[in-house]
Parts: C-alpha cells; structure tokens; sequence
C-alpha cells in the first residue's frame, strides 16, 4: 500500500462534483462514480446516468434514498447504464418512467463486493483497483468547511450511517498544515501527522473543499469501514493499476 | 495627556450582519418576517453547533457557516440524508469479502 493515493490526479477518473438537490440520492451518485471511476482506469472515461439508477430502482422512489447495492444491482438487472449525455439527471422521479431499454449501454459491471472492515485492507483495495464507495455518518458535514474530521465515536456514532459518498484516496497531513506559523511554533511537542481519507461528496462543489472533504483514517470516524462497496468491471486476473502518489 | 480613546480595533460582526452575509453568499431570502427571524434563530443554533463540532475536533478541521446553516439538523437529515439507511441498514453477513487478485 503506498503511503499516498489520491485518484483525482489521474486524468478523466473522477467526474465533476454533482449536486444531488434536494434528491436523497447520494447512494445513485456514490454508485455511478465508482463505476465511471473504474471504467476509466480500466478501459475509457464514461459518465453514467444517475437517472436511470432512480427511475429503474427495483425499490421504488430513488429520491427517498436508497442502498449502494440497489445501484449494483440495477445495473446488473438492466445490463448495464446508459451515458448520462443520453439520459440526464432530472433531480426527480416519475412513477413507471425507467427508460433503461430506450438507450445504449456505455458502462456495466460483472458483480460487486463488500470488502472488510479494515482501513489498511480498505487502503490496499482502493490504491491497487480504484475508488471505492462507503457510506458514512453525515451529522458534522452539515457544519463542515474544511480539513481533516477527527472525533470521538460519542461525537459521531459510527454505527449509525446515513450518507453514502465515493472514497478517492487517502493522505497524510504535514505537522502544522493549516495552522498559523504562531501556533505552530508555540507547541512544545511536535505534532504527529494526521493520516486522512479523501472523500467526494454530492452536493455541489460550493460545499467543503471544493465538492470534497477528509475524515480522519485508523480510527473508523462516523462509521467509514461499515458498508464499503465496490463493483468490479473486470475479469479478476486482470493487471493491478497504480494510483499517483 | 491625551484623552483620545485606544483604537479598540475591528469590531466582531454581529449575528445579524453574519447572517447577511450568509445570505447574500447562498442566495437566500425569506419573505415574511416570521420566517427570517426563524431561519436567524436556527442560524444562532448551527453556529453554536459549529462552534462546539470545532471544539470537540480532534484533527484539522473548520466548521462554521455552510450552505446549510440555515437548516435544522431535521431538514438537513430529510433533504441531504438517504431516508432509507436513517431507518436502518438491513443486517447482513460479509459473505463478499476480497482476498487478494486471483480469488474465485
């Protein structure tokens, strides 16, 4: 496992930022980004529909929220997704309007797993495959600005998650990063690193940093290892890809 | 001497001029009166909310006015949240798990 990763470097494997409105749909969204995000390290930049996720979700209204593994299975049920040129997101879903038949296909999935609840195994996963997604507690992100979330499980609960979002890499903060050089120079013991996860969030790129925001890794912050997911576009024997550090 | 006063220096804006400020940043208006002292009030609320989150961090992190200072937790959690894992996440075993490249 490298000691760095951050998938946004790579050209075309991260999509912009969406704003999922007042769409509960970030579970559609944290799907369709790890597929693109795997479709374009293994083969071509693609950009799926979320739409069709919510209008052909086998569990009824996709705006009212909905699970990682509804997203995977749609897409297996449906052969595929459609582009997201072809069939946009609306922000809204229509009773019977699954348009899953009326476009092509530009992206599909063998099948999805769940990998432990483990950061370094999470770590390993992400660098050598791809972005993966989790689904989190969401309770501080609604006050959050920036930097690196370290709390206490009494703080945010991590049996209780709420938000799914895409894991695209992870990283280390430098002693002081963000800190006034006063601050800095008035510790009496040095500050450790921080290691971090960074995650891509929906709701817009006005929010956090830039559409994304950190959690702190090693200590399971608001519940990060509980349901991480991920499809595979790949046969298994298929090369290992690497991450820029 | 001189009687002239110290520069006290800038003064802290205050709730309502911060409050301007968010609205003007995020685009927002309230119509009647009611309902922007209300959003004010929940405003006062996130912010002293922020101010404890920014207390209790342990990291880096800033938290403070957001696109969403002006909603409760419960709009936040009904508008931004999925409805369906706030009601619970089904159990299940990890019958999935990856064990490296090659595994069946």
């Amino acid at each position: 496992t490298p000691h760095t990763c951050d998938w946004r470097k790579k050209t075309d494997v991260i999509s912009p930022i969406k704003n999922q409105k007042n769409c509960a749909c970030c579970w559609a969204i944290a799907a369709a980004g790890n597929i693109e995000a795997l479709w374009s390290i293994r083969s071509k930049p693609v950009e799926v529909s979320v739409q069709e996720l919510l209008d052909c979700n086998r569990c009824g209204d996709g705006c009212q929220g909905g699970f990682i593994w509804d997203a995977f299975i749609t897409v297996l049920n449906n052969s595929g997704l459609a582009s997201e040129r072809d069939y946009p997101f609306q922000g809204k879903v229509e009773p019977h309007r699954c348009l899953a038949k009326k476009y092509k296909k530009v992206a599909w999935i063998q099948d999805f797993i769940m990998l432990q609840e483990d950061e370094q195994r999470i770590a390993q996963y992400l660098a050598t495959h791809g972005p993966i997604t989790v689904t989190i507690n969401k309770k501080l992100l609604q006050q959050y600005k920036k930097g690196v979330i370290k709390v206490t499980p009494d703080t945010c609960d991590p049996r209780f998650v709420d938000h799914s979002v895409l894991l695209v890499g992870f990283g280390r903060d430098k002693p002081g990063e963000g800190m006034p050089a006063e601050t800095v120079a008035s510790q009496s013991r040095p500050r450790r690193s921080l290691p971090y996860w960074i995650l891509k969030n929906s709701w817009g790129s006005h929010w956090g940093e830039e559409g994304y925001f950190r959690l702190h890794r090693g200590s399971n912050t608001c519940g990060i290892t509980k349901y991480p997911l991920t499809a595979r576009v790949v046969p298994p024997k298929a090369s290992l890809v690497s991450c820029p550090p | 001497g001189s009687l002239r006063a110290q520069d006290p220096g800038p003064r802290p804006l205050e709730l309502k001029e911060v409050f301007a400020w968010f609205q003007m940043q995020f685009n927002r208006s309230y119509l009647i009166p009611a309902e922007h002292a209300r959003r004010l009030d929940i405003f006062a609320h996130n912010l002293a909310q922020a101010q404890r989150l920014q207390e209790e961090d342990l990291g880096t992190a800033e938290f403070g006015v957001t696109p969403f200072s002006d909603l409760t937790e419960e709009e936040f959690a009904q508008l931004y949240g999925n409805r369906k894992t706030a009601r619970g996440v089904p159990s299940m075993n990890r019958m999935a798990e990856y064990e490296g490249l090659g595994e069946s």
